[in-house]
């Protein structure tokens, strides 16, 4: 979009060019492109730095939702965070990197191991506790990921953790019997301390296209998602997906990912993103 | 679906015996926006809907069609024909023991494929041996040998602490030692940028000269699977793609999309987490559910 002298179609293509192939979807880019329209036939956006500048504070104000409001823990309870989504997006890893800032503010955090299912997961869960220095609560594979889970807060309670972070198996959101595996465990959850989970977080691949919408609103309509956490954006994808999930479902993204170690782990910043999908 | 709307759009045209320019005009937007929504690449999306457009002029619509069912037809044809018309399976030919490497992105599902090939392989009357060259992920190794002994196929005893491409050698020559006839070495998911992992993989092929080098991709990947692919195809040369998590709801574009950039054959899909569910590509299929 630099050194562009005119507003013509040739410009417009490449803006939609811009905003397709960083996955925005075509209902956003459709939308986007119109309001850029607009605005060039009211002669408001007559150069294309004017353009530019509108169409990246347009999706800033798509990206802009406020933090959902919801209870805090008592004195002496934790703050109880899930961690949920698809196969291989970085759950794990990411509760890492949640861990590892935590105990930078000097909080104490305990892992609570979900995935009893995959092969090797507890035991990747435990590699990071270690790096991390924080305990991990754990069963054998295969046992009842709500029951270790009720075992976790159990022992947060007793020992007046900080932040729980409860890692799931990955799991397709199509698959009935696996979402009502992840609502009865936020049944335990709610039991076992009223007002927790106080978070449940999405994480999303950036790499991942349309198909990330679907998995937002069923993950948010089974278990109601408190924010969104975008790995994977070391990458070249430019994760663009969220545009359309943040204006649809009001969903707050909280932290990027941005690589494979336990400090890779950035606030979510939109105008650092938005920048970002023009290069 | 794309059906409706294309039969929506012919429906304003009232008499059309042939798909002319203005009739295909319409069509061509609605299938464009389908292919989009598919993930399919822009480019890619482009260019073939460029084809399509001088396939479709002044074609007769056959009929027994209507001329929305008859773009549709088109497409279709064009679709199954660029993702593959003939079913490649794995092209286990030359001396034994064979070497199947696999690559990808982070989390594609390259550790669970491995075991997943290890157990069809053993099902064809095989001897595979899984190689955990993966010495960067917390419990890699673990995972591959959990996989393995869960098949009660061997897993070479990788040590950490050697370079991915000596693991490789060593499993290779260790692969009499177990009755092997065929290594599928497990590689660790790193970004198509990182030039010293990217180089990491040119020296594994290098030194083991693989049978087959498969591409791992995720299903559900969106406009960036084009640069993944291109990338990892120009550095490795792929003998072939494995689409994972396809039994989700993911349209599925990215296939499109990586056939069309690297035109290597995609031999199987991931449908699920059991070792079970691994099958044959079959790409008409694929672009029933691409079209949607
Ligand atoms: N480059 C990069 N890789 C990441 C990032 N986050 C996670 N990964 C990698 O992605 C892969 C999968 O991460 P996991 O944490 O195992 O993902 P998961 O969601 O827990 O996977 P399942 O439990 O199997 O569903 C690992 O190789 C991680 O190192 C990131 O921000 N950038
Ligand atoms: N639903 C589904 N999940 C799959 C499929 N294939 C793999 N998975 C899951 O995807 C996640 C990641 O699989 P891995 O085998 O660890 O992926 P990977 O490519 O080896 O990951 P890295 O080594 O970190 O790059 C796991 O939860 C797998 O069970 C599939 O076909 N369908
Ligand atoms: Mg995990
Ligand atoms: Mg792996």
């Amino acid at each position: 979009l630099y050194g562009k002298k005119q507003i013509d179609e040739k410009l417009l293509e490449q803006i939609e060019e811009i905003l397709f192939t960083s996955d925005l979807g075509v209902a956003a880019t459709r939308e986007l492109i119109e309001t850029v329209q607009a605005g060039v036939a009211r002669k408001e956006l007559d150069q294309p730095e004017k353009l530019r500048k509108a169409l990246k504070e347009q999706i800033r104000q798509f990206l802009d939702v406020v933090d959902i409001p919801h209870s805090m823990p008592g004195p002496g309870e934790p703050y109880v965070i899930m961690v949920i989504g698809v196969n291989g997006v970085g759950k794990t890893t990411t509760i890492a990197k949640l861990g590892y800032q935590a105990r930078e503010q000097g909080k104490t955090v305990i892992f609570v191991a979900g995935d009893t299912f995959r092969a090797a997961a507890i035991e990747q869960l435990q590699v990071w506790g270690d790096r991390v220095g924080v305990e991990v609560i754990k069963q054998k594979q295969g046992s009842d990921p709500s029951a270790v889970v009720f075992d976790g807060l159990s022992s947060a309670l007793a020992k007046r953790i900080d932040v729980v972070l409860i890692d799931t198996a990955g799991r397709l959101h199509t698959k009935s019997n696996l979402m009502e595996e992840l609502e009865k465990i936020n049944r335990v959850i709610k039991r076992k301390l009223p007002g927790a989970p106080h978070e449940v977080w999405l994480v999303l691949d950036a790499t991942t296209g349309q198909n990330a919408v679907s998995q937002a609103e069923i993950f948010h309509k089974a278990l109601g998602l408190t924010g969104i956490i975008l790995t994977k954006l070391d990458g070249t994808a430019k994760g663009g997906i969220v545009v359309g999930i943040c204006r649809q479902m009001k969903i707050p993204i909280k932290f990027i990912g941005i690589g494979e170690k336990m400090d890779d782990l950035r606030p979510f910043n939109a105008p650092d993103f938005v920048d970002a999908i023009f290069g | 679906s794309l059906s409706d709307k294309l039969a929506r759009t012919f429906k304003k045209l009232r008499g059309q015996g042939k798909l002319s320019e203005n009739n295909i005009q319409e069509a061509l937007k609605e299938v464009r926006i389908a292919l989009l929504e598919a993930d399919v690449n822009y480019k890619v999306v482009k260019q073939f809907v460029e084809d399509i457009r001088q396939k479709a002029m002044g074609k007769e619509v056959l009929e027994s069609l209507t001329p929305g069912q008859q773009v549709i037809k088109i497409v279709y044809g064009e679709l199954t024909r660029l993702m593959g018309e003939t079913r490649q399976e794995l092209a286990l030919t030359g001396r034994t023991p064979f070497t199947l490497m696999l690559a990808g992105l982070q989390g594609s599902g390259k550790t669970t494929t491995a075991g997943k090939l290890a157990l069809h392989l053993r099902k064809l009357g095989r001897h595979p041996y899984l190689v955990p060259a993966d010495i960067y992920r917390p419990a890699a190794i673990d995972q591959l040998q959990k996989l393995g002994s869960q098949l009660g196929v061997p897993v070479y005893g990788t040590d950490r602490k050697l370079r991915p491409e000596d693991i490789c050698v060593d499993a290779l020559s260790k692969a009499g030692t177990v009755g092997a006839d065929i290594l599928i070495m497990d590689t660790a998911g790193r970004l198509h940028i990182d030039d010293a992992l990217m180089a990491e993989l040119v020296r594994i092929k290098e030194k083991i000269l693989p049978t087959e080098i498969l591409l791992v991709a995720d299903a559900m990947t969106g406009q960036d699977a084009v640069n993944v692919a291109k990338h990892f195809n120009e550095l490795l040369d792929l003998t072939g793609i494995i689409l994972t998590k396809m039994e989700g709801d993911a349209r599925g574009g990215a296939a499109l999309s990586i056939k069309a950039v690297t035109g290597k054959p995609i031999k199987f899909i991931g449908v699920g987490e059991k070792l079970e569910a691994l099958e044959p590509f079959f790409p008409e299929r694929t672009a029933s559910r691409i079209l949607g």
